[in-house]
């Protein structure tokens, strides 16, 4: 554990977090896209089922429990509590374009060719494209709600740091996982276009809508 | 098998 990993973990768990507030206090999920937050929950699924195989620290096993918790409770809310407010017709990212080749991706290029490692690795390519359908959608529309924006930014915010732990953890434990760092790069990559408009528009108090 | 190391992270 070092610094940026554990403030990685936080900002994670900050966007999840006013993911849920946004939409439970407006008891409205408009410009959220549910098929993003679908892919998060198979993220987490598929990536945390050593939960029930290997005990790593109480840290790891209960962030994993609130990340999977929390997941399910947004596709919840999302599809059910609240979907008449879910914004459908705008959310049309083909998520299978981005399933079927991760999956392919999985079977080819892991550590181990066993059903836990690729379901790990799986949930590792997935989760570095599982926002596109989300950015799509604020393309589509060209706006974006400030607190969405805020969403977005801690989750990119979450990518960077892991980035710095793994630069870290090369230097000082000798490690690094190329799969983990490729698709984390890629994954930074996709916000870098967002972090421009967040630093020029949302923090000098604008809301972020892109040019028609 | 060789599993990735990276399991300790979330």
């Amino acid at each position: 554990m070092n610094i940026f990993r554990l403030t990685g973990d936080l900002s994670h768990l900050a966007a999840i977090i006013i993911l849920l507030l946004k939409i439970w206090k407006s008891r409205s999920c408009a410009g959220i896209s549910g098929k993003s937050q679908i892919l998060f929950a198979i993220v987490f699924t598929t990536r945390y089922l050593d939960l029930l195989s290997t005990f790593i620290s109480l840290y790891n096993s209960c962030m994993k429990v609130i990340y999977i918790g929390c997941a399910y409770a947004t596709v919840y809310m999302i599809y059910m509590k609240f979907r008449a407010t879910y914004d459908g017709n705008h959310d049309s990212f083909r998520v299978e374009f981005l399933v079927v080749p991760v999956g392919g991706l999985a079977v080819l290029i892991n550590h181990d060719f066993s059903f836990m490692e690729i379901l790990w690795t799986f949930s590792i390519y997935l989760e570095s494209v599982a926002i596109l359908p989300q950015l799509f959608m604020i393309s589509k529309t060209g706006e974006a709600e400030t607190i969405t924006t805020h969403y977005l930014f801690c989750l990119g915010l979450y990518r960077a740091l892991y980035i710095f732990n793994w630069v870290w953890r090369f230097y000082f434990e000798g490690f690094f996982d190329l799969i983990a760092i490729v698709a984390g790069v890629v994954q930074t990559i996709l916000y870098c276009d967002f972090f421009y408009l967040y630093v020029t528009k949302v923090l000098k108090g604008k809301k972020l809508s892109l040019p028609a | 098998g060789i599993d990735s190391q990276l399991k300790d992270e979330l």
